[in-house]
């Protein structure tokens, strides 16, 4: 664990009182070594790395704290700072209807966020229904329909053969006469260097107003994840991420790496795969959870 | 003179991003620029980046001998294919790929939908059966997984066939009792067709990072692993934790898929992979 590992390193600076050029650097291998085991990207670990050098090159050592504490502080401050300070909410549309848009890369957990999510809007006040748009994957309706039945929310389906648009456009119709006030629509997996599914995104977009468009990425994910988000940010552009699987042991180093390179937010947590196993996203925790 | 040095470390460093994006993982890519320091000095004059990648692929071969495969059905006895793995991963439509490889090599099988927990899961398994042409066995969602598979054992024996396929739920490792759940599994199989082959594969999607490891490491604890499937070779990411997971484990890569149609896959193949992984 970095804590202890750092704890080891800086025990025997306690006695001098202040970090030396050797102290420093040994602190910041293990830094870059638990950030990289953590799945945090190459590129992001470097800067994050240099920007932590810098400021420990200026700081004068605190009077208060050991110089491990130190630096296990400033750690959490970079951290936290390339994080988001505070928690980033749903835009919800201020004159109508709120269209949210589900996309991501195949078993990122998509389908069972957007019944979750449908619950979460339910207990916020509104009335919100889930939009069946992925014809691709065998039974996904039917999943669909299961989980939107658990959220208590109505799923607008279509037929399996039906165009997506045409989907879309029905649905946004049916809506209307049945007052739902938010509309969650549940896409297929796909690649982000797919250019037909991508496409399909960018009709979406085009053919309905979308006030959110969330990338659903897994927690599990490797390197990979910053250049899929930067690319599904720079073809269709994302309002922000839900990042699932976090009850499991991975350190999740990715919520760093898509937060840095995108700017955008990460807005809540897959937990579980019951209903109510969704969570919005707490940038500290997140910290102390990659640092291990 | 200082030229050399300053190419080393350019050098190193081109070593490490490749290797660190690959997913390796930071341990494994320590160990191999270490075996680069010791390399002499005046080779690294050569201003050619892709001389170093050869030595890399030599080093990967050494480091991390491919682990041998030993999945292959006898059809003189019954075979299970036992398809386990983190959620989302590809397990499902892997069952269905291999029902079809084999349909293809003359080993007509059984799908087992043991997944009898997660939504549409059966649905989506019964799909594929009819893609694949292979028979389905029938389970009710919320049924026990053993019995489940315990009637996929009674069926293939009484329908003669060589092969079951049993597909199970994802459930992350930190699940004790999910865990729990696939040893008695095992145990079903073992106790009611001892005689069979049982391959224990565990399934890997390749964009995983370094929890793979211990995906592979615990699920070796659990019930043992006999192989792994790497999954959605399609996307950008290199899987490379599966080098890691051969090195520190010992476990062998069987199969890889890359896309969803049902013919998308094949076997694996070490140096294709790495020459793949290193492009
Ligand atoms: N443990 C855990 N499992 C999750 C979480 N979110 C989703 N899952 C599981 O992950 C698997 C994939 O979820 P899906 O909702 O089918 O994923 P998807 O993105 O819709 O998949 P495609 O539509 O095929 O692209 C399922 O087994 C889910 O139950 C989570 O937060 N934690
Ligand atoms: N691009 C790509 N997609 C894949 C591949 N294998 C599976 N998928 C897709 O990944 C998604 C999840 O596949 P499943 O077979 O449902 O995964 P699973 O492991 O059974 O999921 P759970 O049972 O929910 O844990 C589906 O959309 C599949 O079509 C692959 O090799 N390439
Ligand atoms: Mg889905
Ligand atoms: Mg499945």
């Amino acid at each position: 664990r970095l804590s202890e590992k750092l704890k080891q390193i800086l025990n025997k600076v306690r006695e001098k009182g202040k970090i030396s050029e050797n102290d420093l650097k040994q602190s910041l291998k293990e830094i870059k070594l638990a950030l990289l085991e953590a799945d945090v990207h190459y590129k992001v670990v470097k800067d994050f790395i240099s920007k932590l050098e810098k400021l420990a090159n200026q700081e004068s050592l605190s009077k208060t704290l050991t110089p491990g504490q130190q630096i296990i502080k400033m750690t959490h401050t970079v951290l936290t700072e390339i994080l988001g300070e505070k928690q980033s909410k749903i835009r919800f549309n201020e004159e109508g209807p709120t269209n949210i848009l589900l996309i991501g890369l195949q078993g990122s957990g998509k389908t069972t966020t957007a019944a979750k999510l449908a619950l979460q809007i339910k207990k916020m006040g509104y009335i919100p229904a889930l939009i069946a748009a992925d014809k691709i994957r065998p039974a996904a309706i039917e999943q669909l329909q299961i989980m939107g039945e658990k959220a208590g929310a109505d799923v607008f389906a279509g037929g399996v053969n039906q165009p997506v648009l045409n989907t879309i456009h029905e649905a946004q119709q049916w809506a209307k006469e049945h007052k739902r006030d938010v509309l969650i629509i549940d896409t297929a997996g796909r690649l982000h260097i797919d250019s037909e599914l991508i496409q399909e995104l960018k009709d979406i977009k085009n053919a309905i107003p979308i006030h959110e468009t969330l990338l659903v990425l897994d927690a599990l994910m490797g390197q990979d994840a910053l250049r899929m988000a930067d690319d599904f940010n720079k073809k269709i552009g994302v309002d922000g991420f839900i990042l699932t699987k976090l009850d499991g042991d991975a350190r999740g180093g990715v919520s760093l790496s898509i937060r840095s390179m995108t700017g955008k937010p990460i807005k809540f947590t897959g937990v579980g795969e019951k209903i109510i196993d969704l969570e919005p996203f707490y940038p500290d925790r997140m910290s102390s959870r990659i640092l291990g | 003179f200082s030229d050399a040095i300053n190419d080393k470390g350019v050098f190193l460093e081109k070593i490490e991003e490749l290797l660190i994006l690959s997913d390796i993982g930071p341990n494994t890519t320590a160990e191999i620029l270490e075996r680069f320091q010791s390399i002499n000095l005046h080779l690294f004059r050569v201003n050619d980046f892709n001389h170093f990648k050869e030595l890399l692929k030599q080093m990967l071969h050494e480091l991390i001998p491919p682990q041998v495969d030993t999945s292959k059905i006898d059809p003189g006895m019954l075979n299970i294919v036992l398809i386990m793995g983190v959620n989302g991963t590809g397990k499902t439509s892997f069952a269905g790929k291999l029902a079809y490889y084999y349909k293809s090599k003359g080993y007509d099988s059984l799908l087992v939908p043991a997944d009898t927990f997660r939504a549409g899961a059966i649905e989506q398994l019964h799909y594929l059966s009819k893609e694949a042409g292979v028979e389905f066995l029938r389970a009710a969602p919320g049924s026990d997984p053993a019995s489940v598979v315990f009637d996929g054992i009674q069926s293939a024996r009484a329908k003669k066939k060589v092969l079951l396929i049993v597909d199970t739920a994802g459930r992350l490792h930190t699940y004790h009792n999910l865990m729990r759940e696939l040893a008695k599994i095992k145990r079903v199989i073992l106790k009611n067709a001892p005689d069979a082959l049982l391959c224990s594969t565990l399934v890997i999607d390749a964009t995983t990072g370094q929890n793979g490891l211990f995906q592979a490491s615990n699920f070796k604890e659990s019930l043992g692993v006999s192989d792994i499937t790497l999954t959605k070779l399609d996307g950008t990411a290199k899987g490379g934790i599966v080098l890691t997971i051969q090195k520190e484990l010992s476990i062998p890569v069987s199969f890889i898929a890359f896309g969803e149609k049902i013919t998308d896959m094949c076997r694996y193949n070490q140096d294709k992979f790495i020459e793949t992984l290193l492009d």
